[in-house]
């Protein structure tokens, strides 16, 4: 038999071995359950609809193995030190997170034990003060600019309040200081109470 | 500029620029993006008022009146390269859809794809001068990503040598493809072909819906936009009744598959030959995903950074509400989520590129692979995407809930991307019909390629926890 990997929920290779291995069981579940259906002399496309749930599981597991392994597999492409670093922390972090999103996968397949899920919690926390510094640049590094974001609350200049009460004051509702509605209608209601 | 947004930045330990300069692909494509970008901020035509306070018809009108004017800039510009186009037209259009959305990405494409050398010379120079202004009409009032289940029907008469194109049943009407409802003066009608009697599936063929002077419907043609939805107000999503149209034999597009004369059908050479496209358009909405996460986050994250509230510390200045722990769990694994979806787009992509000259040589090898990778991407993409935004939105409160936000937009144009061009358990669904076949081989001790290779890996070795 292969030699059993121990994993280290620091280290990036290692998360993308578990989730290749989630992803490999939960193929495999599917592809038994279907087997089952068979062997219950359920025809093709019966035995197909009546695993669509483990299919589905399994096709998001491969999906999420994909994505943490291409976002791991472009931190090699990544030269400089400190975007390398920042980055690795948000790969640390989707892939923490995705294993907490998705612990009952990890738990049942005996990849993770409970022990290893709530230390995966701690790490997560210690991975939101860390990211908290970067959490602005992160986003500016988008480079969107305010016309193409067209959001007030998301201004490069952060001057939300100020524009915010301007963007109001543009609504048509206020194209004049009494809407018609009052004298079309409040205002005649008085005279018949 | 807000002082605390301004500190934010001086405590960056990276080079914003650098890591901008990946996410392009690199200084010059950054520099090229920055230009192209410049020259839509700097163009006065495209000064418009607020969408959010315009009426439907109002938006549609102004969104017509930019998607002229940006056809013609784009040839004055002499901008040719897709990306480059693509790129000036997300600026153009900001966090909105525009009505001749599908002359572009589906309509045009489609007669590069499918047209014969005849028909190219003929249809080509119309629809890139705009004579004919055209959509992609597939989806049905009744039926969707189900192809064999469209009922519009196409049979060939030989006595005249014309299709009559017609709509059986209330279910068989046309409904749903952009700037079908008053936009398009043609559309390419997917239909189920019959001719000497037999059925041959579904194929496509350019129909005549308006007439290009007057834009009056055509006989026999009922047309017209579905009314208000969740979100693309600019697009005049449409439908189309088709009552016995009749046209020439030469209005199937055939460069595969063909009608002779005589009513004689002709095979395409592999019906592999739509994955492309599927793949293309994927591929394409995979890259959406990163952009509109990444914007959702850009809003949340900036405001959470000006926005101070409650306390932490009794007695103390009301904190950043980006210093609470909850906030940063709720917004800082979707900002990991942007960066992912972000390389996976670039992956996807170049994937599509590399392999595009395979599938022009035949070589099909890998397309298996990637249309099940586009198609389970696509899904888990825009479902987590379009989780990811509401929770941006609500993040910021209140305020999250104005449209001065963008949220709400942003929002109500992405989440169609959990529907169309495939809905999305379909896509999963397809997905796993790729892994359960690779499953077998591999269990027949076929050795895989490519990124399911993994199921070769046997017994799946019990993984020993790290003792705690």
């Amino acid at each position: 038999a292969a030699r059993p990997t121990v994993v280290d929920i620091n280290d990036l290779a290692s998360l993308v071995d578990v989730y290749k291995l989630r992803a490999a069981i939960l193929v495999e579940l599917a592809a038994k359950s279907i087997q089952q259906e068979l062997q219950r002399r359920k025809s093709q496309e019966d035995a197909w609809n009546n695993s669509a749930i483990d299919l589905v599981r399994a096709s998001d597991a491969h999906c999420h193995y994909v994505v943490v392994k291409l976002f791991t597999d472009k931190l090699g492409e990544i030269g400089d030190t400190a975007v390398h670093s920042v980055l690795s922390t948000l790969a640390l972090l989707y892939a923490l997170h995705g294993i907490t999103e998705n612990s009952g996968d990890f738990l049942q397949a005996g990849l993770l034990t409970v022990p290893q899920v709530l230390q995966i919690s701690v790490r997560i926390k210690e991975l939101l003060s860390q990211l908290r510094p970067n959490a602005v640049p992160l986003v500016d590094a988008f480079d969107f600019h305010d016309k193409k974001l067209n959001s007030v609350l998301g201004r490069y200049d952060g001057n939300v309040y100020e524009n915010m009460f301007e963007w109001a004051r543009r609504s048509p509702l206020n194209a004049t200081e009494v809407h018609e509605s009052f004298h079309k209608y409040l205002k005649p209601l008085r005279s018949k109470l | 500029m807000n002082p605390d947004i301004v500190k934010e930045r001086q405590n960056a330990t990276f080079d914003v620029e650098k890591l901008t300069n990946i996410l392009d692909g690199g200084p010059q494509k950054t520099k090229r993006r920055r230009e192209i970008e410049s020259l839509v901020l700097s163009d006065q035509e495209f000064q418009e008022e607020d969408p959010n306070f315009l009426s439907r018809s109002e938006r549609y009108d102004q969104a017509v009146r930019k998607s002229a004017h940006m056809i013609l800039k784009l040839r004055e510009y002499g901008i040719a390269d897709p990306e480059e186009i693509y790129c000036y037209k997300n600026m153009v259009q900001g966090n909105h859809h525009e009505a001749m959305g599908l002359h572009f990405s589906m309509f045009t494409p489609t007669l590069y794809n499918l047209c014969d050398p005849q028909q190219s010379r003929k249809w080509l120079p119309l629809a890139n001068s705009y004579q004919v202004v055209g959509t992609y009409a597939q989806t049905e009032l009744g039926h969707g990503t189900h192809l064999r289940g469209l009922e519009t029907t196409a049979t060939y008469d030989p006595a005249t040598q014309e299709f009559v194109l017609n709509s059986p049943t209330v279910s068989s009407i046309k409904w749903w493809p952009g700037g079908l409802g008053k936009t398009s003066n043609h559309a390419i009608v997917l239909a189920q072909l019959y001719t000497q009697g037999n059925f041959h599936g579904l194929h496509a063929f350019i129909v005549p819906i308006r007439d290009t002077n007057t834009h009056i419907p055509l006989p026999g043609i009922v047309v017209g936009d579905i009314g208000p939805k969740f979100g693309f107000n600019e697009v005049d999503n449409g439908f189309l009744k088709l009552d016995n149209v009749r046209i020439p034999r030469e209005n199937m597009l055939m460069k595969y598959a063909k009608v002779e004369p005589d009513g004689t059908y002709v095979k395409p050479p592999s019906s592999k030959l739509t994955y492309g496209t599927m793949v293309f358009i994927r591929s394409m909405i995979v890259g959406v995903s990163a952009q509109t996460l990444a914007k959702s986050c850009t809003i949340a994250i900036r405001y959470s950074a000006v926005r101070r509230q409650s306390e932490i510390r009794p007695g103390e200045p009301e904190p950043q509400i980006l210093d609470y722990q909850t906030q940063q769990y709720k917004l800082f694994p979707l900002l990991a989520m942007a960066y992912a979806f972000q390389f996976v787009g670039q992956y996807i992509s170049e994937t599509y590129h590399r392999i595009s000259e395979d599938i022009n040589h035949g070589d099909f090898n890998e397309l298996p692979e990637l249309h099940a990778l586009s198609a389970g991407l696509k899904a888990f993409t825009t479902w987590a995407v379009n989780g990811g935004i509401e929770v941006c939105r609500m993040s910021c409160g209140g305020h999250g809930y104005s449209r001065s936000s963008a949220l709400p937009d942003l929002y109500v144009e992405f989440t169609p991307t959990c529907t169309y061009e495939g809905e999305n358990t379909v896509m999963m669904l397809q997905t796993a019909r790729y892994l359960v076949k690779s499953y077998r081989q591999a269990r027949e001790g076929q050795r895989l390629s490519g990124i399911v290779s993994y199921l070769n890996e046997g017994d799946h070795r019990r993984v020993q926890p790290q003792p705690v």
